[in-house]
């Protein structure tokens, strides 16, 4: 991984050999395509290149008694900077009023089993009384899926009338609000960023019912269109959070650096199996380290 | 001196861009720029139709092999959420056009309502399918399924199995049990085809590599290319595990299915 490259570049830098402009150059290539090998967007790259060139160049490094632990140091500090946050619990009200969560993203992306696993989170660490909502109405046997989510976890579904997104959306709080309910979980179908109509859909969506979090669901896979598609995702609905899904697979996961460089928006849990405590909270420096490879 | 022009350090980067951004990986597209940049090529366009052929080195196009009048048996895998079910639908309807007799097996018995999902497409397409109950296990599935294949003279019998990320040593257990009972029930015609999901980035080379060296992978169906990824893994894919690319997943639709065609691939990766 790069922690080996690094310490290949600076091996001959010992004692008293100064660190120099040269080897850090080289290093700094190293990075750059360990980065892009680790699906971080290339626009991302480059600023995260520039801006650690000038502080690796400085002071701190080339003075430094041990310069390729400083310089490794400033690398990963750099992108935990970057991944983390300071708010990443998902803001809910008091219990004793409806908080409502919307969950949004690709096609595939782990929407469906990441709503169930909110709700068994919730249901086991705040107590708390949930209603799914199947705003799905496209997929096949996609209702289906959620009413054995529900079960499976011990929460109750709302389908409404199957058919209009935001109709069973609204009736699904309203549902909630006379069975005295304290928490909503949207659950709504996979869509493209380009598709025009759909993405119109889930902005209607969270405009009917004004969530609490809008999370924003993806696959901690995603290639270079991570930027893309979080940037459209962003920019339609007012997104609050963001979860990578499936980070038990050997993805480096750099999709996850590339999206909270351009939304900036906290990555507050991520999920790591397909079972219904298969979420945990998003560490930066672990995902750092992971990304780094 | 030497009369020729190269590419300024602009023009390079946009190139790399162009190929980064298409998730061929740096170093594909390392190889690529260090070969432009020894070429006497002056402007954008001109070496983008060198790229475009140098790309063709890479990749290349494969037919499936199925053809009527004998059982086909089609073994759906991948890692989660790919779009296998959606895919099967796609390409049984894609061979019932071609008058294939066709049934379907659910052989992903774990997660929840797979099989109601395959068997709401199978009655969209009105093709039989053999399922069991909820976690029945996966290999009884297909031993039904195989049975009565061959009893009922179908031509294609397209497996699907549960979502399984290749570093879950006992998912690729289950599989390779699977595969192991497929092989047992006769030599008929047998393909394993894999489904990579087209918005994946460097981590599908090594789903590939890793489904491949545990089942063996006869080929490959890149799915959500309408999401405008441009899945530009298929060129390491190829390059070194050297497996064909049968269909291109381009929507949600049953229609929604292209076979992979090497020239139009590459010239949407520069479009
Ligand atoms: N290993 C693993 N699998 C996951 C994780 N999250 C979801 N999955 C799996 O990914 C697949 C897709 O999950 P779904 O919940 O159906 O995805 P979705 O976003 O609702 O899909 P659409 O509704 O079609 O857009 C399923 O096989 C899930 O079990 C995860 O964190 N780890
Ligand atoms: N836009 C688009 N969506 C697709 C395509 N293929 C599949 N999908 C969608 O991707 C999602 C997942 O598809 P599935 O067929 O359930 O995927 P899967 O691999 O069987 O999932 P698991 O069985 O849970 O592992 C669904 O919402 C499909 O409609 C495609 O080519 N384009
Ligand atoms: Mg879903
Ligand atoms: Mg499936």
């Amino acid at each position: 991984g790069i922690t080996k490259s690094l310490t290949d570049v600076f091996k001959n830098v010992t004692g008293n050999a100064k660190i120099t402009e040269k080897n850090i150059t080289k290093a700094l290539a190293d990075i750059r395509i360990a980065l892009l090998e680790a699906d971080v967007n290339i626009a991302v790259v480059r600023n995260f290149i520039n801006s650690v060139t000038e502080e690796a160049l400085g002071e701190k490094v080339l003075r430094s008694v041990s310069p390729q632990e400083q310089f490794i140091k400033i690398i990963h500090d750099k992108l935990v900077e970057v991944l983390g946050s300071s708010s990443q619990e998902l803001k809910l009200k008091t219990k004793d009023t409806l908080s409502i969560i919307m969950l949004a993203g690709l096609q595939g992306s782990g929407k469906t089993t990441t709503a169930g696993k909110i709700a068994n989170m919730l249901k086991t660490t705040q107590q708390r009384k949930i209603l799914l909502c199947a705003c799905d109405v496209y997929r096949p046997a996609a209702i289906d899926q959620l009413i054995k989510v529900g079960s499976l976890v011990g929460v109750e579904v709302f389908t409404g009338d199957k058919k209009d997104p935001i109709k069973i959306a609204k009736e699904g709080v309203k549902f909630a609000k006379l069975n005295t309910f304290d928490t909503v979980i949207i659950d709504t179908a996979g869509r493209l960023h380009i598709d025009k109509d759909m993405m119109e859909e889930v902005q209607k969506i969270s405009k009917e019912v004004k969530p609490d979090e809008i999370l924003f669901v993806a696959d901690s896979m995603t290639g270079q269109h991570a930027v893309e598609i979080a940037k459209e995702f962003n920019t339609v609905l007012e997104i609050s959070g963001v979860i990578l899904t499936k980070f038990d697979s050997d993805t480096r996961g750099g999709a996850a650096f590339s999206i909270k460089q351009i939304i900036n928006k906290p990555i507050k849990f991520i999920g790591i199996s397909e079972k219904i405590d298969g979420i945990e909270v998003f560490y930066p420096e672990r995902i750092a380290t992971r990304i780094l490879g | 001196l030497f009369g020729g022009k190269t590419l300024d350090t602009n023009a390079l980067e946009q190139i790399e861009e162009t190929l980064i951004t298409a998730d061929i990986g740096p170093a594909i597209s390392y190889d690529l720029i260090e070969k432009l940049r020894t070429k006497n090529i002056g402007n954008i366009e001109d070496a983008i139709i060198y790229l475009k052929n140098e790309l063709k080195n890479y990749i290349f196009d494969g037919d499936i092999g199925i053809e009527k009048g004998q059982l086909n048996v089609l073994l759906v895998l991948g890692v989660n959420g790919v779009g296998k079910t959606t895919s099967i639908a796609k390409i049984s309807n894609y061979y019932l056009q071609k008058g294939f007799k066709i049934l379907l097996a659910a052989g992903d018995t774990f997660r929840a309502a797979a099989v109601e999902q395959l068997t709401k497409w199978s009655q969209r397409l009105d093709i039989p399918i053999i399922r069991q109950h909820d976690g029945a296990d996966p290999a009884s599935v297909v031993f039904d399924a195989i049975d009565s294949a061959k009893a009922k003279g179908v031509d294609l019998l397209i497996i699907d199995t549960a979502g399984r990320l290749h570093t879950k040593v006992n998912l690729m257990d289950e599989l390779r049990k699977i595969e192991k009972i497929i092989k047992s029930k006769g030599d008929f015609n047998k393909k394993n085809l894999l489904v990579i999901d087209g918005t994946t980035g460097q981590n599908a080379f090594i789903q590939a590599e890793s489904f491949n060296n545990a089942v063996g992978i006869n080929g490959i169906m890149i799915t959500k290319y309408d999401a405008l990824s441009k899945g530009g893994i298929v060129f390491t894919i190829q390059k070194k595990l050297k497996i064909p690319f049968y269909f291109i997943g381009t929507g949600e639709k049953i229609e929604n299915i292209e076979e992979f065609n090497k020239d139009s691939f590459i010239e949407k990766i520069f479009s």
